[in-house]
């Protein structure tokens, strides 16, 4: 029996927000200690892994593990039905062929219920490894999901580049180009507005500017957004929770 | 001209 309460519907909904428009089917694997889903787009070139821990919700339960296979585009109907400030439990049994949602107003005796058809879905489980990461970032979300909408104008790929001091945004198109160029510092009334660069060594790597779109919908998710990236590896964008992550993996374009 | 890796070059099936 799974049983999962948000204390709020808004984190979940924000949460299937942040990637329900680059994957459709997912499978959720709820365990004892939480909840775990990784799926891949369909051209095979952004992953995406979430981990909701226990501390994220306001009740967990689950004696048996269980796999939801969910159509997020059916999941944001009914998310859609809940208030925000609603709380919201997931509730399946052993060997579930629906999800139940319970969208619950305590202030006002309001009881809002849905099922969710479950699907068997057919998708490999890919191995991350631990990777090694030449650069660490850590940044406002706003002001890197500012940046990718604005450079993502002009050009279908976006160059980001790292040495010692200076990170940069770049991007060359048709119509014309454009850059960002930001520098570490330390905002110590505003920790959260501060930028943290820790490199090894210098990066200089391309991405696909509708990956990156796709990856700043997890904005919401959190005010500062972690991003690791190496030479040999894809670029992993992080998102945390109170307890947990949402994670984007964004394998890079090379020079053919 | 740049070209699109995917994922798979880096990651294995599990």
């Amino acid at each position: 029996m799974l049983e999962a309460k948000f204390e709020e519907a808004s984190l979940f909904k924000r949460i299937i927000d942040g990637f329900k428009d680059c994957v459709q089917l997912v499978n959720f694997q709820c365990k004892e200690d939480g909840i775990i889903a990784q799926a891949v787009d369909d051209s095979r070139v952004l992953l995406v892994s979430l981990e909701i821990g226990i501390e994220a919700f306001q009740n967990y339960r689950c004696d048996h593990p269980v796999t939801l296979g969910i159509d997020l585009t059916s999941l944001s109907k009914i998310l859609r039905c809940g208030n925000n400030s609603d709380t919201l439990t997931l509730i399946a049994d052993d060997t579930p062929d629906t999800v139940l949602l319970l969208f619950e107003d305590t202030k006002k005796d309001r009881v809002a219920e849905y099922s969710l058809k479950l699907m068997d879905i057919d998708a490999a489980f890919l191995k991350i490894e631990d990777l090694a990461y030449d650069c660490t970032l850590m940044m406002p979300s706003s002001e890197f999901s500012k940046i990718v909408r604005d450079l993502s104008q002009l050009s279908d790929s976006l160059n980001i580049m790292i040495t010692k001091e200076t990170i940069k945004f770049v991007a060359d198109g048709d119509i014309g180009s454009g850059s960002v160029i930001l520098k570490p510092f330390v905002n110590m009334d505003k920790p959260e507005d501060s930028i943290k660069l820790e490199m090894d060594q210098p990066v200089d790597l391309t991405f696909g500017s509708k990956y990156l779109l796709d990856i700043v919908k997890g904005s919401a998710l959190a005010e500062k957004v972690g991003i690791r990236l190496s030479s040999e590896a894809p670029a992993l964008f992080q998102f945390d929770l109170k307890s947990g992550y949402l994670q984007f993996f964004l394998a890079p374009k090379f020079n053919d | 001209r740049m070209k699109q890796s995917t994922l798979l070059s880096f990651f294995s099936k599990q």
